[in-house]
């Protein structure tokens, strides 16, 4: 079903964007 | 999809304000992003960096002005002394757009900056999960909010 597959990669681009930014780092780089 | 603005009032509601934060009209107070930006960094947005926000607003646009410029200038030292970072000019929301017209979309450009607070500050953690359990539609805004911002980052 396309609009399954759409789902499914919309919620991992969401998680991809969400993890890869729980991971950087915090605060001012000096 | 949702505009900029309605997906970041949806997102600010859950900090669970004691002011209300339903729609555009009771946030040009600025009473409600104060209260957020103390949750959001409780050290640099302090007691006494919030007992200067007015509370009882009611029509006057001078004390949304007021309030408005305080929480601009605000967010504005925190990027730069905190997070090491100038704020991109086309980003910077007209204040007075806000205050005089209730402008939604000047609103969303200072909502996005609270973001970009929020996904920056040492409890960031704990704000990412809360937007990650936000309706999908708005997290996309929200991803594209975020994006917009670090593409725009001036270090």
């Amino acid at each position: 079903d396309p609009n399954m597959k759409a789902g499914a990669t919309s919620e991992g681009v969401l998680a991809n964007f969400f993890n890869s930014l729980l991971s950087k780092k915090t605060g001012c780089p000096g | 999809e949702r505009p900029l603005c309605d997906s970041l009032i949806l997102w600010l509601q859950t900090f669970k304000t004691a002011s209300p934060c339903q729609d555009v009209k009771q946030l040009t107070s600025g009473v409600a992003m104060a209260q957020v930006l103390h949750q959001i960094d409780v050290a640099w947005f302090n007691e006494s960096w919030l007992s200067r926000i007015k509370e009882d607003v009611g029509d006057n646009w001078r004390i949304k002005a007021s309030n408005l410029k305080k929480i601009l200038q605000g967010i504005m030292s925190y990027y730069h002394e905190f997070l090491g970072q100038q704020i991109s000019e086309e980003l910077i929301p007209d204040l007075n757009q806000i205050t005089e017209c209730s402008d939604s979309t000047e609103l969303g450009r200072l909502l996005q900056l609270i973001l970009g607070c929020a996904v920056n500050c040492e409890k960031k953690q704990e704000h990412i999960k809360n937007i990650m359990t936000l309706e999908e539609s708005v997290q996309h805004v929200v991803m594209t909010a975020i994006q917009e911002l670090m593409s725009k980052e001036i270090v």
